[in-house]
């Protein structure tokens, strides 16, 4: 429900002059999605695959992750495309671990590492914080999530 | 010189309801098409480190299409900030990526949060080349306001529909870098939930319900016999069935975590 608290604050006048924000008078007001550009997207690639094989070729650290409990990306549907890159595993498939607790499982293949959270919904960081956290170390540090 | 006066200018000196902070932050906007008048908003919260400079850029993008990044990436995710219930001000993130890295929020593309067009019909045809390009132009313009992040590594992260950009964005930084005399120095990316493949994206999640035991044999047998995942669009019929799972099987569920109490 946290959307509701963002379209209150970021509408106040208060917030936009401290945020610099809405200086032309934008003639409608702030909100968390636009369902204008949602409604009318114009074009959309049918694959990323092919930037994934043209990231990890360029040497790009590329890390996927998915939080467990999501059923609009859900994490079926990331290994169901992650699996037609056919990468080879470097390090197989593990349980990682955050404060001494699953965190969720992952694997290191050639040029990308994919993590689930587990317990975490669409939006990871928000709920799985400190998981999330531990992730996004590794990935900063390029270092294999924590293996106890 | 001109990038220090318009940093000066996007400098926050305090949000309303902000506690103390250790960190500097900016927000305003960079022109990434003169004619059209499009320019992107973006909010920097710098790392809370003695010398935020020797930390990396990371780029946060969020997904929709249409969707904040200010919404979602810095008030609900990994900025220093929560809002509280009653919108009046903020408390801090306890979990705030902001402790080992600059983060930047875009708000992308033009038409989400307090981004903007003066070309009205730029809001009826946005699509995922568009943002790309204007993407990489906001980078190019933002790192000529801050040049003291050129030589910094850059991330790019992101979640959902951010599947499409965060790629997208760094297909164009790596053709850029080709043929740039100061190339981004972008270092990797990380995406969560993130779209990747329509066909596979959606033989998998429709799997994932019925693996879940969010929907039926029946129904998870239809979806798959009379839905073609390699067009763009759904039949009425394949519609048909995932109006049916949605509105009769799922219940009142928070799709995005189905183990949570549903927002009403």
């Amino acid at each position: 429900c946290t959307e509701k608290y963002a379209e209150i604050y970021y509408n106040r006048p208060d917030v936009q002059k401290a945020l610099h924000a809405n200086t032309t008078k934008i003639p409608y007001k702030w909100t968390a999605c636009s369902e204008t550009l949602n409604r009318n997207w114009n074009d959309t690639e049918a694959s990323m695959l092919p930037i994934y094989k043209e990231m990890i070729a360029g040497g790009l650290r590329v890390w996927v992750f998915s939080g467990d409990v999501d059923s609009v990306v859900p994490v079926t549907a990331t290994r169901f495309s992650l699996e037609r890159l056919k990468l080879s595993a470097k390090i197989p498939w593990y349980p990682w671990y955050v404060k001494k607790q699953v965190g969720g499982w992952t694997e290191v293949y050639e040029g990308l590492t994919f993590a689930t959270v587990r317990g975490a919904g669409h939006e990871v960081p928000l709920f799985k914080p400190r998981a999330a956290f531990q992730l996004f170390k590794s990935f900063l540090n390029g270092i294999p999530l924590p293996k106890s | 010189t001109r990038a220090e006066e318009e940093e000066q200018h996007d400098r926050i000196s305090a949000l309303p309801g902000q506690p103390k902070v250790s960190f500097q932050q900016y927000s305003g906007y960079v022109t990434v098409n003169q004619k059209s008048g499009r320019a992107l908003f973006y909010w920097l919260t710098e790392a809370a480190v003695r010398d935020p400079v020797s930390k990396p850029l990371v780029i946060w993008l969020n997904g929709g299409p249409g969707c904040s990044s200010v919404a979602y990436g810095a008030s609900e995710e990994i900025g220093p900030f929560r809002l509280n219930k009653t919108g009046t001000g903020l408390y801090l993130n306890k979990f705030s990526w902001n402790s080992i890295a600059n983060l930047l929020f875009i708000e992308s593309p033009a038409g989400v949060g307090f981004s903007y067009s003066n070309t009205s019909s730029d809001l009826l045809n946005s699509g995922d080349r568009r943002t790309a390009k204007d993407c990489l132009e906001f980078v190019i313009q933002w790192l000529e306001r801050f040049p003291r992040y050129k030589n910094r590594d850059v991330y790019i992260t992101g979640e959902s529909y951010a599947g499409h950009y965060v790629p997208q964005l760094a297909r164009e930084i790596m053709a850029h870098n080709k043929i740039a005399k100061h190339p981004i120095h972008l270092k990797g990316i990380m995406v969560g939930n993130a779209v990747t493949d329509n066909y596979y994206d959606n033989v998998g999640t429709i799997t994932y319900w019925w693996s879940h035991a969010m929907i039926s044999d029946k129904t998870y047998r239809q979806l798959l016999n009379k839905c073609d995942f390699h067009r763009q669009k759904n039949s009425n019929e394949c519609e048909t069935l995932y109006s049916y799972a949605m509105d009769q099987e799922f219940g009142n569920i928070d799709q995005y975590n189905i183990y949570a109490p549903p927002c009403n």
